[in-house]
Protein backbone atom coordinates (compact mmCIF):
# COMPACT_ATOMS: atom_id res chain seq x y z
CA UNK A 1 0.00 0.00 0.00
CA UNK A 2 1.67 3.20 -0.99
CA UNK A 3 1.70 5.79 2.13
CA UNK A 4 -0.91 8.55 2.68
CA UNK A 5 1.85 11.77 1.56
CA UNK A 6 2.75 9.60 -1.92
CA UNK A 7 -1.31 9.02 -2.77
CA UNK A 8 -2.50 12.27 -1.52
CA UNK A 9 0.09 13.79 -3.98
CA UNK A 10 -0.49 11.51 -6.56
CA UNK A 11 -4.23 12.73 -6.41
CA UNK A 12 -3.18 16.45 -7.24
CA UNK A 13 -0.71 15.36 -10.05
CA UNK A 14 -3.99 13.78 -11.50
CA UNK A 15 -5.77 16.76 -11.38
CA UNK A 16 -2.74 18.79 -12.79
CA UNK A 17 -2.22 16.37 -15.63
CA UNK A 18 -6.15 15.92 -16.91
CA UNK A 19 -5.79 19.87 -16.95
CA UNK A 20 -2.81 19.88 -19.33
CA UNK A 21 -4.25 17.36 -21.27
CA UNK A 22 -7.22 19.05 -22.01
CA UNK A 23 -5.52 21.83 -23.19
CA UNK A 24 -4.49 19.53 -25.96
CA UNK A 25 -1.20 18.23 -24.49
CA UNK A 26 0.20 15.24 -25.51
CA UNK A 27 3.35 14.81 -22.95
CA UNK A 28 3.96 15.80 -19.56
CA UNK A 29 7.58 15.92 -18.07
CA UNK A 30 8.42 15.88 -14.26
CA UNK A 31 9.05 19.65 -14.77
CA UNK A 32 5.56 20.72 -16.12
CA UNK A 33 4.01 18.85 -12.92
CA UNK A 34 6.43 19.95 -10.37
CA UNK A 35 6.56 23.58 -11.43
CA UNK A 36 2.22 23.68 -11.40
CA UNK A 37 2.35 22.03 -7.40
CA UNK A 38 5.92 23.64 -5.95
CA UNK A 39 7.12 20.86 -5.94
CA UNK A 40 10.89 19.62 -7.00
CA UNK A 41 10.83 17.19 -10.17
CA UNK A 42 12.22 14.58 -8.77
CA UNK A 43 9.86 14.05 -5.77
CA UNK A 44 7.42 14.11 -8.79
CA UNK A 45 9.59 11.33 -10.62
CA UNK A 46 9.86 9.42 -6.79
CA UNK A 47 5.91 9.49 -6.60
CA UNK A 48 5.68 8.44 -10.24
CA UNK A 49 7.61 5.71 -10.55
CA UNK A 50 5.64 3.95 -7.89
CA UNK A 51 3.17 3.69 -10.55
CA UNK A 52 5.61 1.48 -12.51
CA UNK A 53 5.52 4.14 -15.70
CA UNK A 54 8.86 5.92 -16.45
CA UNK A 55 8.89 8.77 -18.66
CA UNK A 56 11.36 9.36 -22.09
CA UNK A 57 14.23 11.16 -21.27
CA UNK A 58 13.62 14.43 -22.77
CA UNK A 59 10.04 13.80 -23.89
CA UNK A 60 8.73 13.11 -20.52
CA UNK A 61 5.55 11.22 -20.13
CA UNK A 62 2.70 10.17 -22.03
CA UNK A 63 -0.35 12.01 -21.25
CA UNK A 64 -2.55 9.26 -21.53
CA UNK A 65 -1.15 6.22 -19.93
CA UNK A 66 -0.15 8.28 -17.09
CA UNK A 67 -3.73 9.04 -16.79
CA UNK A 68 -4.53 5.06 -16.96
CA UNK A 69 -2.20 4.38 -14.41
CA UNK A 70 -3.46 7.04 -12.09
CA UNK A 71 -7.16 6.33 -12.21
CA UNK A 72 -6.57 2.60 -12.39
CA UNK A 73 -4.04 2.84 -8.86
CA UNK A 74 -6.78 5.51 -7.34
CA UNK A 75 -9.88 3.90 -7.96
CA UNK A 76 -10.96 6.45 -10.18
CA UNK A 77 -12.17 4.09 -13.47
CA UNK A 78 -14.90 3.12 -10.84
CA UNK A 79 -18.18 5.24 -10.00
CA UNK A 80 -18.21 5.13 -5.73
CA UNK A 81 -21.59 5.11 -4.07
CA UNK A 82 -21.68 7.55 -0.89
CA UNK A 83 -23.76 7.94 2.29
CA UNK A 84 -24.27 11.14 3.04
CA UNK A 85 -25.23 11.21 7.44
CA UNK A 86 -26.64 14.37 8.48
CA UNK A 87 -28.16 16.65 6.18
CA UNK A 88 -27.76 19.88 7.87
CA UNK A 89 -25.68 22.85 5.81
CA UNK A 90 -22.35 21.13 5.53
CA UNK A 91 -23.98 18.13 4.18
CA UNK A 92 -26.51 19.85 1.42
CA UNK A 93 -23.49 21.95 0.51
CA UNK A 94 -21.67 18.74 -0.10
CA UNK A 95 -24.29 16.98 -1.58
CA UNK A 96 -24.95 19.89 -4.26
CA UNK A 97 -21.16 20.52 -5.29
CA UNK A 98 -20.47 18.82 -8.63
CA UNK A 99 -16.81 18.17 -7.49
CA UNK A 100 -17.93 14.80 -6.13
CA UNK A 101 -19.83 13.64 -9.33
CA UNK A 102 -17.55 14.72 -11.48
CA UNK A 103 -14.75 12.57 -9.82
CA UNK A 104 -17.51 9.72 -9.78
CA UNK A 105 -18.56 10.21 -6.49
CA UNK A 106 -22.75 9.46 -6.44
CA UNK A 107 -24.56 10.18 -3.54
CA UNK A 108 -27.41 7.03 -3.14
CA UNK A 109 -28.58 7.42 0.43
CA UNK A 110 -28.84 10.74 2.78
CA UNK A 111 -29.45 10.28 6.35
CA UNK A 112 -30.87 12.45 9.06
CA UNK A 113 -33.02 12.05 12.12
CA UNK A 114 -34.81 15.97 12.47
CA UNK A 115 -38.19 15.00 11.62
CA UNK A 116 -38.51 18.09 9.51
CA UNK A 117 -35.76 16.82 7.18
CA UNK A 118 -36.89 12.89 6.75
CA UNK A 119 -39.08 12.56 3.63
CA UNK A 120 -37.68 15.99 2.11
CA UNK A 121 -35.05 15.68 -1.30
CA UNK A 122 -32.02 17.34 -1.41
CA UNK A 123 -30.72 17.03 -5.12
CA UNK A 124 -33.49 14.60 -6.11
CA UNK A 125 -32.72 11.91 -3.34
CA UNK A 126 -34.97 11.74 -0.29
CA UNK A 127 -33.47 12.25 3.07
CA UNK A 128 -34.24 8.96 5.30
CA UNK A 129 -34.27 8.34 8.60
CA UNK A 130 -31.16 7.46 10.63
CA UNK A 131 -33.45 4.47 12.40
CA UNK A 132 -31.92 1.15 10.89
CA UNK A 133 -29.00 3.24 9.45
CA UNK A 134 -26.98 -0.01 9.17
CA UNK A 135 -29.86 -2.06 6.75
CA UNK A 136 -29.63 1.30 4.98
CA UNK A 137 -26.12 1.12 3.93
CA UNK A 138 -25.65 -2.94 3.52
CA UNK A 139 -28.84 -2.76 1.14
CA UNK A 140 -27.40 0.22 -0.86
CA UNK A 141 -24.31 -1.77 -0.69
CA UNK A 142 -22.72 1.55 0.23
CA UNK A 143 -18.83 1.44 1.12
CA UNK A 144 -18.70 4.97 1.22
CA UNK A 145 -19.92 7.27 4.06
CA UNK A 146 -19.10 11.11 5.11
CA UNK A 147 -20.15 12.22 8.73
CA UNK A 148 -21.69 16.06 8.83
CA UNK A 149 -23.31 15.09 12.09
CA UNK A 150 -22.90 17.20 15.29
CA UNK A 151 -20.09 16.00 17.50
CA UNK A 152 -22.14 14.10 19.87
CA UNK A 153 -23.67 12.37 17.25
CA UNK A 154 -20.87 11.24 15.42
CA UNK A 155 -19.53 7.96 17.21
CA UNK A 156 -22.75 6.33 17.26
CA UNK A 157 -23.77 6.79 13.53
CA UNK A 158 -20.64 5.68 12.23
CA UNK A 159 -20.78 2.59 14.47
CA UNK A 160 -24.44 1.85 12.35
CA UNK A 161 -22.75 2.92 9.26
CA UNK A 162 -19.68 0.07 9.56
CA UNK A 163 -22.26 -2.24 10.74
CA UNK A 164 -23.82 -1.71 7.52
CA UNK A 165 -20.52 -2.48 5.77
CA UNK A 166 -18.99 1.29 5.37
CA UNK A 167 -15.30 0.85 4.82
CA UNK A 168 -13.90 4.25 3.98
CA UNK A 169 -15.32 7.67 6.10
CA UNK A 170 -15.01 10.97 5.42
CA UNK A 171 -15.25 12.81 9.14
CA UNK A 172 -15.96 16.42 9.31
CA UNK A 173 -17.11 16.39 12.92
CA UNK A 174 -14.57 17.60 15.56
CA UNK A 175 -14.13 14.66 17.10
CA UNK A 176 -12.18 11.49 17.59
CA UNK A 177 -13.81 8.17 15.95
CA UNK A 178 -13.28 4.84 17.02
CA UNK A 179 -13.19 2.17 14.09
CA UNK A 180 -12.70 -1.19 13.84
CA UNK A 181 -9.67 -2.93 12.01
CA UNK A 182 -10.45 -2.87 8.27
CA UNK A 183 -12.11 0.22 8.31
CA UNK A 184 -10.58 3.59 7.27
CA UNK A 185 -11.31 7.11 8.92
CA UNK A 186 -10.22 10.31 7.67
CA UNK A 187 -10.53 13.69 9.29
CA UNK A 188 -11.06 17.32 7.69
CA UNK A 189 -10.59 19.81 9.57
CA UNK A 190 -11.29 23.04 7.57
CA UNK A 191 -9.50 24.86 10.39
CA UNK A 192 -5.90 23.70 8.86
CA UNK A 193 -6.42 25.26 5.67
CA UNK A 194 -7.10 28.87 7.43
CA UNK A 195 -3.85 28.28 9.61
CA UNK A 196 -1.86 28.48 6.24
CA UNK A 197 -3.58 31.62 5.30
CA UNK A 198 -2.35 32.62 8.88
CA UNK A 199 1.10 31.90 8.39
CA UNK A 200 1.03 33.90 4.89
CA UNK A 201 0.14 37.05 6.57
CA UNK A 202 2.08 36.30 8.82
CA UNK A 203 5.28 35.97 7.33
CA UNK A 204 4.18 39.04 5.19
CA UNK A 205 3.87 41.32 7.90
CA UNK A 206 7.16 40.47 9.84
CA UNK A 207 8.99 40.88 5.93
CA UNK B 1 9.87 31.77 3.17
CA UNK B 2 8.93 27.93 3.98
CA UNK B 3 7.16 25.92 0.75
CA UNK B 4 4.34 25.28 1.16
CA UNK B 5 4.54 21.58 2.02
CA UNK B 6 6.92 22.68 5.23
CA UNK B 7 4.04 25.22 6.20
CA UNK B 8 1.28 22.40 5.76
CA UNK B 9 3.04 19.63 7.63
CA UNK B 10 4.31 22.13 10.68
CA UNK B 11 0.71 22.83 10.80
CA UNK B 12 -0.71 19.31 11.92
CA UNK B 13 2.62 18.93 13.72
CA UNK B 14 1.56 21.37 15.75
CA UNK B 15 -1.68 19.83 16.41
CA UNK B 16 -0.11 16.76 17.36
CA UNK B 17 2.19 18.48 19.74
CA UNK B 18 -0.76 20.45 21.51
CA UNK B 19 -2.38 16.98 22.42
CA UNK B 20 0.12 15.33 23.66
CA UNK B 21 0.82 18.36 25.74
CA UNK B 22 -2.87 18.34 26.89
CA UNK B 23 -1.77 14.55 27.85
CA UNK B 24 0.78 16.18 30.42
CA UNK B 25 3.65 15.72 28.22
CA UNK B 26 6.56 17.99 29.15
CA UNK B 27 9.19 16.49 26.03
CA UNK B 28 8.07 14.83 22.76
CA UNK B 29 10.36 13.16 20.01
CA UNK B 30 10.87 13.28 16.51
CA UNK B 31 9.57 9.74 16.41
CA UNK B 32 6.48 10.51 18.61
CA UNK B 33 5.16 12.69 16.01
CA UNK B 34 6.27 10.65 13.23
CA UNK B 35 4.66 7.66 14.25
CA UNK B 36 1.39 9.72 14.69
CA UNK B 37 1.39 11.23 11.31
CA UNK B 38 2.47 8.40 9.14
CA UNK B 39 5.80 10.19 8.50
CA UNK B 40 9.62 9.82 9.21
CA UNK B 41 11.04 10.98 12.38
CA UNK B 42 13.70 12.52 9.49
CA UNK B 43 11.35 14.40 8.29
CA UNK B 44 9.90 15.59 10.97
CA UNK B 45 13.24 16.69 12.61
CA UNK B 46 13.91 18.53 9.25
CA UNK B 47 10.97 20.95 9.07
CA UNK B 48 11.62 21.32 13.01
CA UNK B 49 14.78 22.48 12.37
CA UNK B 50 13.81 25.22 9.90
CA UNK B 51 12.53 26.82 13.20
CA UNK B 52 15.94 26.90 14.46
CA UNK B 53 15.04 24.59 17.23
CA UNK B 54 17.16 21.20 17.91
CA UNK B 55 16.05 18.77 19.95
CA UNK B 56 18.12 17.30 23.07
CA UNK B 57 19.70 13.56 22.25
CA UNK B 58 17.80 11.17 23.98
CA UNK B 59 15.04 13.27 24.94
CA UNK B 60 13.30 15.55 22.32
CA UNK B 61 11.90 18.82 21.94
CA UNK B 62 10.96 20.80 24.75
CA UNK B 63 6.75 21.21 24.82
CA UNK B 64 6.30 24.07 25.43
CA UNK B 65 9.08 26.03 23.69
CA UNK B 66 8.19 24.31 20.51
CA UNK B 67 4.52 24.71 20.75
CA UNK B 68 5.91 28.93 21.33
CA UNK B 69 7.79 28.76 18.05
CA UNK B 70 5.52 26.82 15.93
CA UNK B 71 3.02 29.11 16.73
CA UNK B 72 4.97 32.37 16.35
CA UNK B 73 5.87 31.06 12.64
CA UNK B 74 2.66 29.82 12.09
CA UNK B 75 1.42 33.45 13.14
CA UNK B 76 -1.56 31.63 15.42
CA UNK B 77 -0.31 34.10 18.71
CA UNK B 78 -2.54 36.04 16.82
CA UNK B 79 -6.22 36.55 16.48
CA UNK B 80 -7.50 36.81 12.51
CA UNK B 81 -10.05 38.53 11.60
CA UNK B 82 -11.71 36.88 8.65
CA UNK B 83 -14.35 37.96 5.90
CA UNK B 84 -17.44 35.39 4.71
CA UNK B 85 -18.29 35.58 1.46
CA UNK B 86 -21.44 33.49 0.60
CA UNK B 87 -23.48 32.60 3.69
CA UNK B 88 -25.43 29.83 1.57
CA UNK B 89 -24.86 26.25 3.24
CA UNK B 90 -21.26 25.78 2.89
CA UNK B 91 -20.48 29.46 4.59
CA UNK B 92 -23.24 29.06 7.18
CA UNK B 93 -21.60 25.86 8.46
CA UNK B 94 -17.96 27.51 8.43
CA UNK B 95 -18.74 30.14 10.26
CA UNK B 96 -20.79 28.15 13.52
CA UNK B 97 -17.53 25.65 13.19
CA UNK B 98 -16.14 25.88 16.55
CA UNK B 99 -12.59 25.02 14.79
CA UNK B 100 -12.43 28.41 13.55
CA UNK B 101 -12.84 30.45 16.76
CA UNK B 102 -10.65 28.19 18.73
CA UNK B 103 -7.87 28.43 16.15
CA UNK B 104 -8.43 32.04 16.53
CA UNK B 105 -10.03 32.84 13.28
CA UNK B 106 -12.95 34.99 14.20
CA UNK B 107 -15.82 36.05 11.52
CA UNK B 108 -15.84 39.74 11.76
CA UNK B 109 -18.21 40.31 8.42
CA UNK B 110 -20.90 38.15 6.65
CA UNK B 111 -21.72 39.17 3.08
CA UNK B 112 -24.65 37.53 1.11
CA UNK B 113 -26.22 39.48 -1.92
CA UNK B 114 -29.61 37.61 -1.60
CA UNK B 115 -32.17 40.20 0.26
CA UNK B 116 -33.76 37.29 2.03
CA UNK B 117 -30.63 36.80 4.14
CA UNK B 118 -29.26 40.43 4.03
CA UNK B 119 -30.04 42.02 7.78
CA UNK B 120 -30.52 38.60 9.35
CA UNK B 121 -28.04 37.46 12.00
CA UNK B 122 -25.59 33.94 12.07
CA UNK B 123 -24.16 33.62 15.28
CA UNK B 124 -24.64 36.65 16.34
CA UNK B 125 -23.25 37.95 13.07
CA UNK B 126 -25.50 40.17 10.65
CA UNK B 127 -25.56 39.65 7.13
CA UNK B 128 -24.43 42.44 5.23
CA UNK B 129 -24.71 43.09 1.23
CA UNK B 130 -22.09 42.70 -1.46
CA UNK B 131 -23.16 46.30 -2.27
CA UNK B 132 -19.67 48.28 -1.19
CA UNK B 133 -17.78 44.92 0.06
CA UNK B 134 -14.47 46.58 -0.86
CA UNK B 135 -15.25 49.62 1.96
CA UNK B 136 -17.07 46.90 4.09
CA UNK B 137 -13.41 44.85 4.05
CA UNK B 138 -11.40 48.28 4.79
CA UNK B 139 -13.56 49.42 7.32
CA UNK B 140 -13.12 46.63 9.58
CA UNK B 141 -9.54 46.03 8.07
CA UNK B 142 -10.00 42.29 7.53
CA UNK B 143 -7.11 40.51 5.51
CA UNK B 144 -8.66 37.23 5.34
CA UNK B 145 -11.66 35.98 3.39
CA UNK B 146 -13.06 32.97 3.15
CA UNK B 147 -15.45 32.81 -0.77
CA UNK B 148 -18.24 30.46 -0.46
CA UNK B 149 -19.86 31.56 -3.53
CA UNK B 150 -21.23 30.12 -6.58
CA UNK B 151 -18.97 29.72 -9.48
CA UNK B 152 -19.95 32.26 -11.34
CA UNK B 153 -20.02 34.98 -8.74
CA UNK B 154 -16.26 34.01 -7.05
CA UNK B 155 -14.11 36.44 -9.30
CA UNK B 156 -16.54 39.75 -8.57
CA UNK B 157 -16.56 39.26 -5.01
CA UNK B 158 -12.82 38.45 -4.84
CA UNK B 159 -12.19 41.42 -6.85
CA UNK B 160 -14.22 43.99 -4.44
CA UNK B 161 -12.54 42.34 -1.83
CA UNK B 162 -8.88 42.54 -2.50
CA UNK B 163 -9.62 45.92 -3.73
CA UNK B 164 -10.74 46.52 -0.08
CA UNK B 165 -7.77 44.97 1.27
CA UNK B 166 -7.78 41.59 1.75
CA UNK B 167 -4.62 39.98 1.50
CA UNK B 168 -5.03 35.77 2.07
CA UNK B 169 -8.03 34.07 0.16
CA UNK B 170 -9.36 30.78 1.07
CA UNK B 171 -11.40 29.81 -2.57
CA UNK B 172 -14.31 26.81 -2.24
CA UNK B 173 -16.20 28.27 -5.51
CA UNK B 174 -15.11 25.10 -8.27
CA UNK B 175 -13.68 28.19 -10.93
CA UNK B 176 -9.90 29.53 -11.06
CA UNK B 177 -9.46 33.05 -9.52
CA UNK B 178 -7.59 35.59 -10.59
CA UNK B 179 -5.36 37.39 -7.90
CA UNK B 180 -2.85 40.43 -8.01
CA UNK B 181 0.85 39.90 -7.07
CA UNK B 182 0.75 39.76 -3.20
CA UNK B 183 -2.24 38.45 -2.60
CA UNK B 184 -2.71 34.90 -1.54
CA UNK B 185 -5.25 32.23 -2.93
CA UNK B 186 -5.87 28.96 -1.27
CA UNK B 187 -8.33 26.64 -2.77
CA UNK B 188 -10.24 24.23 -1.86
CA UNK B 189 -11.73 20.87 -3.08
CA UNK B 190 -13.31 18.27 -1.12
CA UNK B 191 -13.25 15.98 -3.76
CA UNK B 192 -9.78 15.50 -3.40
CA UNK B 193 -10.84 14.48 0.47
CA UNK B 194 -12.96 11.66 -0.70
CA UNK B 195 -10.26 10.14 -3.50
CA UNK B 196 -8.02 9.48 -0.73
CA UNK B 197 -10.96 6.79 -0.19
CA UNK B 198 -11.31 5.54 -3.52
CA UNK B 199 -7.90 4.67 -3.28
CA UNK B 200 -8.41 2.91 -0.05
CA UNK B 201 -11.04 0.98 -0.83
CA UNK B 202 -9.76 0.17 -4.25
CA UNK B 203 -6.35 -0.98 -2.72
CA UNK B 204 -8.33 -3.19 -0.58
CA UNK B 205 -10.73 -4.52 -3.16
CA UNK B 206 -7.47 -5.77 -5.21
CA UNK B 207 -5.31 -6.78 -2.08
N1 LIG C 1 -14.21 19.71 9.81
C1 LIG C 1 -14.51 20.93 9.43
O1 LIG C 1 -13.70 21.66 8.89
C2 LIG C 1 -15.92 21.40 9.64
C3 LIG C 1 -16.41 22.59 9.08
C4 LIG C 1 -17.74 22.93 9.32
C5 LIG C 1 -18.54 22.12 10.11
N2 LIG C 1 -18.01 20.98 10.65
C6 LIG C 1 -18.78 20.06 11.45
O2 LIG C 1 -19.67 19.37 10.60
C7 LIG C 1 -20.85 19.01 11.31
C8 LIG C 1 -22.07 19.55 10.61
O3 LIG C 1 -22.03 20.97 10.60
P1 LIG C 1 -23.29 21.78 10.11
O4 LIG C 1 -22.95 23.23 10.15
O5 LIG C 1 -23.82 21.21 8.85
O6 LIG C 1 -24.32 21.44 11.29
P2 LIG C 1 -25.89 21.35 11.19
O7 LIG C 1 -26.39 21.44 12.58
O8 LIG C 1 -26.41 22.31 10.16
O9 LIG C 1 -26.14 19.86 10.60
C9 LIG C 1 -26.09 18.71 11.38
C10 LIG C 1 -27.17 17.77 10.84
O10 LIG C 1 -27.01 16.51 11.48
C11 LIG C 1 -28.30 16.04 11.84
N3 LIG C 1 -28.15 15.07 12.93
C12 LIG C 1 -27.92 15.31 14.24
N4 LIG C 1 -27.83 14.16 14.91
C13 LIG C 1 -28.00 13.17 14.02
C14 LIG C 1 -28.01 11.76 14.10
N5 LIG C 1 -27.85 11.12 15.27
N6 LIG C 1 -28.22 11.03 12.98
C15 LIG C 1 -28.39 11.65 11.79
N7 LIG C 1 -28.39 12.99 11.64
C16 LIG C 1 -28.20 13.74 12.74
C17 LIG C 1 -29.07 17.28 12.18
O11 LIG C 1 -30.47 17.05 12.13
C18 LIG C 1 -28.58 18.24 11.14
O12 LIG C 1 -29.35 18.18 9.95
C19 LIG C 1 -20.65 19.56 12.72
O13 LIG C 1 -20.12 18.54 13.52
C20 LIG C 1 -19.63 20.66 12.53
O14 LIG C 1 -18.87 20.92 13.69
C21 LIG C 1 -16.75 20.62 10.42
N1 LIG D 1 -14.51 23.16 -2.69
C1 LIG D 1 -15.34 22.24 -2.18
O1 LIG D 1 -14.95 21.18 -1.78
C2 LIG D 1 -16.80 22.60 -2.12
C3 LIG D 1 -17.72 21.83 -1.40
C4 LIG D 1 -19.05 22.25 -1.37
C5 LIG D 1 -19.43 23.41 -2.02
N2 LIG D 1 -18.49 24.10 -2.72
C6 LIG D 1 -18.80 25.35 -3.42
O2 LIG D 1 -19.01 26.36 -2.43
C7 LIG D 1 -19.95 27.32 -2.94
C8 LIG D 1 -21.11 27.47 -1.98
O3 LIG D 1 -21.81 26.25 -1.90
P1 LIG D 1 -23.19 26.21 -1.13
O4 LIG D 1 -23.67 24.81 -1.16
O5 LIG D 1 -23.08 26.91 0.17
O6 LIG D 1 -24.09 27.08 -2.11
P2 LIG D 1 -25.33 27.99 -1.71
O7 LIG D 1 -26.05 28.25 -2.96
O8 LIG D 1 -26.06 27.39 -0.56
O9 LIG D 1 -24.65 29.34 -1.17
C9 LIG D 1 -24.17 30.34 -2.01
C10 LIG D 1 -24.45 31.67 -1.34
O10 LIG D 1 -23.78 32.70 -2.06
C11 LIG D 1 -24.65 33.80 -2.19
N3 LIG D 1 -24.23 34.58 -3.33
C12 LIG D 1 -24.44 34.33 -4.65
N4 LIG D 1 -23.87 35.29 -5.40
C13 LIG D 1 -23.32 36.18 -4.53
C14 LIG D 1 -22.63 37.40 -4.70
N5 LIG D 1 -22.36 37.91 -5.91
N6 LIG D 1 -22.20 38.07 -3.61
C15 LIG D 1 -22.44 37.56 -2.37
N7 LIG D 1 -23.11 36.41 -2.14
C16 LIG D 1 -23.55 35.74 -3.22
C17 LIG D 1 -26.03 33.17 -2.32
O11 LIG D 1 -27.05 34.10 -2.01
C18 LIG D 1 -25.93 32.04 -1.33
O12 LIG D 1 -26.29 32.43 -0.03
C19 LIG D 1 -20.34 26.84 -4.33
O13 LIG D 1 -19.51 27.46 -5.28
C20 LIG D 1 -20.04 25.35 -4.28
O14 LIG D 1 -19.77 24.78 -5.54
C21 LIG D 1 -17.21 23.74 -2.75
Amino acid sequence: MLNKATVERLIIYNRVIKELKAQGEKWVTSTDIARALSKTPSQVRRDISSLGRKGKRGVGYNIKKLINDLDSVLGLNDEHCVALIGAGNLGRALIGYPGFKREGFICRLIIDNDPEKIGSKISGIKVESSEGLAKKVARKKIAIAVITVPAEAAQKVVDSAVAGGIKELLNFAPVKIYVPEGVNIRYVDLALEMENLAYSLNYRKKN
